[in-house]
């Protein structure tokens, strides 16, 4: 799997697709959607589509894409690689969001949350199939919040195709299961292949399995956070996990809107402007339109 | 230690390389408040700058690998000192005598006002704005309410023709300088350049004389 | 210029963490 877009740019969303089988814009195809990093507070989450005719579903089973939560890194790239190799009647295309991008959409001054994120990803990537020619006739994705609003949303968007959503799904429907292993691909060869922005010296990557309650991974959080930038961009800073870290260990920072909050309403004698003699005069516009004012000390 | 982010002149670079302690931050009056005001004086070229800082809250700076809260900018800018000389060739007037510089220009909560005396061309800086007399070889001055108008009004005049170079927006009413029509000056009435200016040089001379001007 | 107040002054791994741009 090539991720060397990813490599140059870790910072936003990079989307892989592989080329569309012929076959797959002749007859009517099943599509599955999943995703991988979802709940670890390291590195990116992936999402992944994974189809082919619905008449060769029995031959996407035989390849033995089980439910991929069984199946070990190595057989899941043993998977994928036989995947590539079918490629005549399995096409497959990926979106992965960087934990830059995770964490600045949890934490906009208007908050995109994981949801919402994972859901506009899903219905991008079955888009990106449709604008592809794939003849999508049924998606199978699974749960992602409340199963029936994300069944109805997918639904409006696509009205033409016959939406399942299920929880388990990738234990029910091979193509999601199939979706399941290229998002695990390629969460796992991003992580391990991991370019930090930071150059930071002696790095240990030994950081576990990059889940919360995972020791290893607390512990190089601990490790590596630093007072004033808080963590590598490596790290999902909208993580509960990793902000615990940073209210702990990390500079209080102060931005003009979280203090307004903060400041009570003033009396309303305060707006009375105070008696002329005691209001000090006040600097030419010239000045105070450019917020500049008479230096007293350094 | 705390680190300040300055905006000097160029040349001023020089300075601080040709002499240690060529830049001096001084405190001296401020000639419109009275207060206590910081000056920077270039020991080189004998000049004066008064500092102006920009502050906003919640700023803070990256200077090389280092972070310093406070975010504030610090400008210093060439100031006439003839502004300064003229608090206390003011305050010294309510003696109604001729009197040597150096007994005019002494001040025990800014004792630096000294430096002034160090002022290059200095005897023609204070023709703009006092009567002298020479005795025994020795000047005496006293202010000079008229010739210090005179002075002012060249002042003003020289900032109206430095508000229209740099399209300034000295319009009463408030608006965008985005949204501004090109000809400047003449949406401008010239009136409003006189007032702006004579605002903007108020800032460096007391209440009272800003008052006299503005009648001038 | 940072839009945020970091208190005090100190030293930071700016250049490892922090790259400009236009």
């Amino acid at each position: 799997m090539d991720l060397s877009e990813l490599q140059r740019d870790n910072t936003g969303r990079c989307r892989l697709s592989s080329p569309v089988p012929e076959l797959c814009r002749q007859e009517p195809c099943a599509l599955g959607v999943d995703e991988a990093g979802r709940g670890p507070v390291l590195g990116p989450m992936v999402y992944a589509i994974c189809y082919c005719p619905v008449s060769r579903l029995g031959d996407l089973e035989a390849l033995k894409v089980a439910d991929s939560k069984t199946l070990s890194e190595s057989e899941r790239e043993r998977l994928f690689e036989k995947m590539e190799k079918d490629r005549h009647f399995v096409g497959w295309a990926l979106d992965v969001l960087s934990p830059n991008l995770i964490s600045t959409s949890m934490l906009g001054r208007v908050k995109y949350n994981l949801n919402s994120l994972s859901h506009d990803t899903a219905a991008g990537l079955i888009q990106h199939a449709l604008d592809q020619g794939v003849n999508v006739t049924q998606v199978f994705v699974d749960t992602v919040g409340p199963p029936d609003t994300y069944q109805q949303r997918l639904q409006q968007r696509f009205p033409g195709v016959e939406i399942t959503v299920k929880a388990k799904a990738d234990a029910l429907y091979p193509v999601v299961s199939a979706a399941s292993i290229c998002a695990k691909v390629a969460r796992d060869q991003a992580v391990k292949s991991w370019r930090f922005l930071e150059d930071l010296d002696h790095l240990d990557v030994d950081y576990g399995s990059g889940y919360p309650n995972d020791p290893k991974t607390k512990e190089w959080l601990r490790k590596q956070v630093e007072p004033v930038f808080g963590f590598p961009q490596f790290v999902r800073f909208s993580w509960r996990t990793a902000q615990s870290i940073l209210e702990k260990e990390a500079q209080d920072v102060v931005w003009e809107d979280s203090v307004e909050e903060q400041e009570g309403a003033r009396s309303i004698t305060s707006y009375f402007s105070q008696s002329p003699c005691a209001r000090p005069r006040l600097a030419h516009r010239f000045f105070l339109e450019r917020g500049l004012e008479p230096a007293s000390s350094l | 230690a705390r680190q300040h982010v300055f905006l000097l002149p160029e040349y001023l670079k020089d300075t601080s390389k040709k002499m240690k302690s060529g830049l001096m931050f001084v405190k001296l009056v401020n000639p419109c408040s009275g207060e206590g005001t910081l000056y920077l004086f270039d020991m080189c070229l004998l000049q004066l700058f008064e500092v102006k800082v920009f502050k906003e809250k919640h700023h803070s700076w990256f200077i090389n690998q280092s972070v310093q809260s406070g975010g504030l900018l610090h400008f210093a800018t060439p100031m006439d000192p003839l502004f300064l000389l003229l608090h206390y060739l003011i305050k010294a007037d309510k003696e109604g005598t001729f009197q040597p510089l150096d007994q005019v220009v002494m001040d025990d909560m800014f004792p630096n006002c000294n430096l002034l005396l160090k002022l290059p061309e200095l005897e023609k800086l204070l023709q703009h704005v006092t009567e002298e007399k020479e005795i025994n070889n020795k000047k005496y001055y006293k202010y000079s309410k008229e010739k210090t108008l005179m002075w002012l009004e060249k002042k003003v005049n020289q900032t109206m023709t430095a508000l229209k170079t740099n399209n300034i927006n000295v319009s009463a009413r408030v608006q965008s300088s985005a949204f501004f029509s090109g000809n400047q000056a003449s949406s401008d009435k010239e009136e409003d350049y006189i007032c702006y200016a004579h605002g903007l040089i108020s800032d460096y001379i007391p209440k009272e004389l800003s008052d006299d001007l503005s009648k001038h | 210029l940072l839009p945020c107040e970091v208190p005090g002054s100190q030293p930071a791994p700016v250049g490892r963490f922090f790259t400009p741009a236009i």
